[in-house]
């Protein structure tokens, strides 16, 4: 464990408990895609299927836990819950994001590290990943008005992975034969998704204006 | 054997 990977994990969780924050307490989901929430799900689950397998360290299960019953239930509070689910905006929420997967799947199949059905998951859960933003970064360009706390949800989506390739390259230096070429091109893929993003949401806290994105 | 790969990491 790095100062980078530490401080990836701990904004990563800061973006899950934004979220939770803004729908638990408001009760609202205005301004997030369902659709994203759903395939965040689905890298969870198909990225921890090791949970009760591979035992790392206490912090590692604990965390796959955390991030695990968060967008199960972000998920299940957008769909179910009678309050929630009536601020969630289904017609703007339109990427087809089913599109995603199967491409994220297939890739998986063609581009891994070994041929098991554990390593395919885990490598189409990375693949998934570095696209499930693709969703709410349509619907912020479709939603005028941003609120502050989705902004922030999604910065610290993308800011967690950023740091992550800081600690690939800390990993890199510092232990021999650390090379995953899977794992660092789909992150850094990932991450520039939201260069977009950065640049508005920096430019929006630097002038002290709200923030928005270009149509 | 545990060599560190990157299945240590969430």
């Amino acid at each position: 464990m790095n100062i980078f990977r530490l401080a990836g994990d701990m904004t990563h969780l800061a973006s899950v408990l934004v979220l939770l924050l803004k729908i638990h307490t408001i009760k609202s989901c205005a301004g997030i895609s369902l659709k994203t929430q759903e395939l965040y799900a689905l890298v969870f689950a198909t990225r921890y299927l090791d949970l009760f397998t591979d035992y790392i360290s206490l912090y590692n299960t604990l965390m796959k836990l955390i991030f695990l019953v968060s967008s199960f239930s972000i998920v299940w509070y957008i769909r179910h819950h009678k309050i929630v689910r009536r601020s969630y905006d289904k017609d703007q929420d339109t990427f087809r994001h089913y599109f995603l997967v199967l491409p994220c799947f297939l890739l998986a199949l063609v581009i891994n590290e070994k041929f098991t059905v554990k390593e395919i998951m885990w490598t189409f859960s990375l693949y998934l990943e570095a696209v499930a933003i693709l969703p709410q970064l349509v619907l912020l360009q479709r939603t005028r008005n941003i609120d502050n706390l989705t902004g922030q949800y999604v910065f610290l989506l993308g800011a967690y992975r950023s740091l992550y390739i800081l600690n690939w390259i800390y990993r890199y230096f510092t232990e021999p034969h650390y090379v995953h070429w899977i794992t660092w091109i789909s992150g850094l893929v990932q991450t520039l998704l939201y260069a977009d993003f950065f640049y508005y949401y920096f430019q929006s806290w630097k002038n002290n204006v709200k923030l928005e994105l270009p149509a | 054997s545990q060599e560190p790969s990157t299945k240590d990491e969430l």
